[in-house]
């Protein structure tokens, strides 16, 4: 993958956190 | 190796962490250490008057692209100039040559030279939210959808950030100036930082 923010997992707890769901889980 | 360049980072709450591990459970036991940090940034973008008013793609599109940046104006002050250490937020000082062992080089001069002159502006804590709050509202990051909306959030920034730095250093215009130059040298950080990231996952 070219996205270094993808390989994070960093999109999920931005969305997550966004939306305030408080659990969330890296890929 | 691989497994130093990541635990090198300043947010790793475990850097030293037992070896023997596979590449998955050293991404997932950083993430528990990074996790709550990219929380608090995305809690301060919520925060920025108007963000929220843009459409949720352009939201996610900004904070992907610049928490790294919103994270290193944030943790400028764990770089002690002076005394050649990183303060990680574990608590733990590492040298420089430490750093360096751990496979932190050009990346970690560029941190220190940023951090150096960032805390030599001495920033209020107003002045370096609103700054914050500057480097996170970019509309010329990639994929923004509503280009319009996300420039005039960030021209509303600018502007108050520069009334604030007037109000405060009214004999110093090139204060504001210095500040906005700092927004190119994070790019630059970004840029370097994620190639770090890439060059882990790639090997």
């Amino acid at each position: 993958c070219a996205d270094p923010a993808s390989n994070l997992g960093l999109e999920d707890i931005i969305r997550k956190a966004l939306m305030g769901n408080i659990e969330t889980k890296v890929e | 190796s691989t497994r130093d360049v990541l635990l090198a980072c300043p947010m790793n709450m475990n850097p030293h962490a037992g070896s023997g591990r596979t590449a998955q459970e050293i991404w997932e036991d950083f993430s528990l250490s990074f996790t709550p940090a990219v929380r608090e940034v995305v809690e301060f973008a919520k925060h920025i008057p108007g963000f929220r008013d843009l459409c949720q793609h352009d939201q996610v599109t900004l904070l992907k692209a610049g928490t790294f940046e919103v994270l290193m104006v944030r943790f400028a002050s764990l770089f002690n100039v002076k005394e050649q250490t990183v303060k990680f937020i574990s608590g733990t000082k590492y040298s420089l040559e430490e750093l360096r062992q751990m496979g932190m080089g050009d990346l970690l001069n560029s941190m220190f030279d940023f951090s150096e002159k960032l805390n030599n502006l001495s920033l209020t804590e107003e002045e370096l939210a609103l700054f914050t709050a500057v480097v996170l509202v970019s509309a010329d990051r990639s994929s923004i959808k509503n280009v319009d909306s996300v420039e005039q959030l960030q021209e509303t920034l600018i502007r108050a950030l520069r009334a604030l730095i007037m109000k405060n250093h009214p004999n110093e215009t090139s204060r504001f100036t210095k500040l906005l130059l700092k927004l190119p040298d994070l790019r630059t950080l970004n840029n370097l930082h994620s190639e770090k990231l890439l060059s882990f996952r790639i090997d």
